[in-house]
This record gives C-alpha cells, sequence and structure tokens, in this order.
C-alpha cells in the first residue's frame, strides 16, 4: 500500500509545520 | 458503544477534545471570519457562464485541483490528532484513503451559505450551476443536500472537529491491520463527541443524526469514485497528464 501511496506516504512523514 | 473500556477518564476525553479541536483549528484551510467576509460575493452570472464554457476536461481539472488542496489540510489534521501517528503506516494510508474525502464534505458545510445554497470555490461564492459541465448534477446536488443537512444541526468548531476525526478513525475500513488499535481510537473520540454535545446541552437526538451520517457520506464518495471513472473512461490522457498525482492517488 505504501509503494502504491507514495506522495500520501510522503505527506505523512513531513513533520507538521 | 457498550463494550467501552472504563478506563477513559473525563480527563482523558476533554484532552482528546481539546487536541481535536487545535487540531482542526490550524488546519481548516479557511477561518470563519473569512468565510464570512466572503458570503456577499457570489459568482455574477456572467462568471457563472463563464465557468458553464468551459471544456468540460478543464473543469474537471479545476475541481481535482480544489479537492486536492482540501485534502492536503484533512491529511494535516489527521497528523495532529493524538494517537494517529502511532498507527502503522498501512492503517494511516487506509484511513486517509477512504476517509480524506468524507473529511472535506463535512467541512464543506463551514463554507456553505443557506440562504442562497452556494459554497465557497475558487474565490468565490457558487450555486451548483457553476458544476454544470461537470456532466455530474446528481453527485453536486447530494453534495449541496448534504451540506445544507449539516449546517441545520448547527454545529460549532469543536463540534465538526470531533466528528471530522470520528469519521477519519472509522474503524469498520478494509484492509486495516491494526483495526482494534484503530476501533479504540474511534471509540475515544466517540465518547469526546458525545461528552461535548452534553457539555452543550445539545439533545441525545444530534449524535444519532450524526451517525446517521456515515452512510450519507459513504455513499457521496462512491459517487465521486464513479463518476470519475466515467470521466477517466473517455478523458484518460487527461487524468493521466493534467490531474493532481495525490488525486490519483487517491482515487485511481
Amino acid at each position: 500500500l505504501k509503494e502504491k501511496h507514495k506522495i500520501l506516504h510522503q505527506l505523512l512523514q513531513n513533520s507538521t509545520s | 458503544s457498550g463494550d467501552m473500556s472504563p478506563t477513559v477518564s473525563m480527563d482523558e476525553l476533554e484532552h482528546l477534545a481539546q487536541n481535536i479541536s487545535k487540531s482542526h483549528m490550524e488546519t481548516c484551510q479557511y477561518l470563519q471570519e473569512e468565510l464570512q467576509q466572503s458570503t456577499w460575493q457570489t459568482f455574477l452570472q456572467d462568471e457563472v457562464e463563464c465557468y458553464q464554457s468551459k471544456p468540460k476536461e478543464v473543469m474537471w481539472q479545476l475541481c481535482a485541483v480544489k479537492i486536492t488542496e482540501a485534502i492536503q489540510y484533512v491529511v494535516e489534521f489527521a497528523k495532529r490528532i493524538d494517537g494517529f501517528m502511532e498507527l502503522c503506516q498501512n492503517d494511516q494510508i487506509v484511513l486517509l484513503k477512504a476517509g480524506s474525502l468524507e473529511v472535506v464534505f463535512i467541512r464543506m458545510c463551514r463554507a456553505f451559505d443557506t440562504q442562497n445554497n452556494t459554497v465557497y470555490f475558487d474565490g468565490k461564492y457558487a450555486g451548483p450551476e457553476v458544476f454544470k459541465v461537470l456532466g455530474c448534477d446528481d453527485l453536486i446536488t447530494s453534495a449541496y443536500d448534504f451540506a445544507k443537512s449539516m449546517c441545520s444541526l448547527h454545529l460549532s468548531e469543536d463540534e465538526l472537529a470531533l466528528f471530522s476525526a470520528f469519521i477519519l478513525l472509522s474503524s469498520d475500513r478494509s484492509w486495516l491491520q491494526e483495526k482494534s488499535k484503530v476501533e479504540k481510537l474511534q471509540q475515544k473520540t466517540q465518547l469526546a463527541l458525545q461528552h461535548m454535545l452534553q457539555k452543550h446541552q445539545r439533545g441525545e437526538e444530534i449524535l444519532t443524526k450524526l451517525i446517521c451520517k456515515v452512510s450519507t457520506l459513504r455513499g457521496l464518495c462512491s459517487r465521486h469514485t464513479e463518476t470519475l471513472s466515467a470521466f477517466r473512461a473517455v478523458y484518460p490522457d487527461i487524468v493521466r497528464a493534467h490531474f493532481p498525482p495525490l488525486y490519483k492517488e487517491l482515487f485511481g
């Protein structure tokens, strides 16, 4: 699932601003 | 829910409610004041006609961009909810894939003017006729009706925040790996919502009405998926080349 949702995964990894 | 763990204290519920309200306010995209100041700005007839005369695929692309922007705020909302980032990555993705658009539909009521049946879109308030060229009148009408019915409940921002979190943490989504962990979070959120409604002296029926919205939201989202796949069948290259990658990832 992570592989198919790279952008979402990236957004989740980014620290909250 | 009758099988709620008895270990949830009032303090814990208050803390969760505060955390969720704060997360909502930090990520709500538009402040209530901004939206209220703009309500007099509805699209003029020639502006409406301008949207109606756009090529179908251009309007679809514009809407996909707007939905994607709204979803990015929902992702930020989720990340700030206590416990969400402690779920496994698979479940974070599952919950957002299934629930982010549902939260966008919930949030739509904040930007909805019941007086003239318009919603804030692309800088002004737009009636359903603005979206005519999309060719999905049913979906548009249902989305407006849903916003109208949410508005009729007159939820406070805190209540809206908790309801949004409750929807996002739905433990019955397919493909969850740690279902019981999500279930506990959702149950706690429901209790916090219940507690908040009681504190605000809202009647018991409000919670019942909110729970009934769950199936309406699912219906709206599946209709969105069906409409998108019908559009994609005719315009595959437009979707591939011009739609936001996050939108394609979530709904493709």
